[in-house]
């Protein structure tokens, strides 16, 4: 474990205490798509199938177990509770999340570490992962203005994937055999997607203006 | 003891 990885892991859970204070506090979830919240938990079950079997340490299994939970707490609050459930901006939030899944698990079943099971589960996950925003960016492009805790919680979960681009660059100097070209360049694509959102968080942060992404 | 193959990152 170095500083990158443990500051980018608490990033992603700060990303989503965000998420989950936004939805509590204003009990409603306008503003965010129901469609990210969902691949997020397919990422992170897909990901963690090794939950039980493979122990790496305290720490790794209590966040798994976090990150599961609360992709599925969240997903269940837009999906079920009366009142969340009616700020869920359906007519927004239309983008083909199916069609994610579907090609990052095709890419997984050509492009993996091993052909095994527990391997084109995880490699799905990393791609999945790698796309899983776009439904928020584009719901967030729709929506015209967007309230601060939900630009908060895209900017925390955009940041923590950089910071583990930081981490891998920390593990290829320092460890001989480091290498992890699935996680490195998904996760490169992944940041890069925010690339744009990132830019117009800063000119809202710099001129204290609401956060706007551009139709 | 964690081989390269695990993933120990999350």
């Amino acid at each position: 474990m170095n500083i990158f990885r443990l500051a980018g892991d608490m990033t992603h859970l700060l990303s989503i205490l965000v998420l989950l204070l936004k939805i509590y506090a204003t009990k409603s979830c306008s503003g965010v798509s129901r469609k990210t919240q969902e691949l997020y938990a397919i990422v992170f079950l897909a990901r963690y199938l090794d939950l039980f079997t493979d122990f790496i340490s305290v720490y790794n299994t209590f966040m798994k177990i976090v990150f599961i939970a609360s992709s599925l707490a969240i997903v269940w609050c837009i999906r079920v509770h009366p009142m969340v459930k009616r700020s869920y901006d359906k007519d927004l939030d239309t983008f083909r999340h199916y069609l994610l899944v579907a090609a990052s698990f095709l890419l997984a079943l050509f492009l993996h570490e091993k052909f095994t099971f527990l391997e084109i589960f995880w490699a799905f996950s990393i791609y999945l992962e790698a796309v899983a925003i776009l439904p928020q960016l584009v719901l967030l492009q729709r929506s015209g203005n967007v309230d601060n805790l939900t630009g908060q919680y895209v900017f925390f979960l955009g940041a923590y994937r950089g910071l583990y681009i930081l981490n891998w660059i920390y593990r290829y100097l320092t460890e001989p055999r480091f290498t992890r070209w699935i996680a490195c360049v998904s996760g490169v694509v992944q940041t890069a997607l925010y690339a744009d959102f990132f830019y117009y968080y800063f000119i809202s942060w710099k001129n204290n203006s609401k956060l706007k992404l551009p139709a | 003891e964690i081989d390269d193959d695990d993933h120990d990152e999350l």
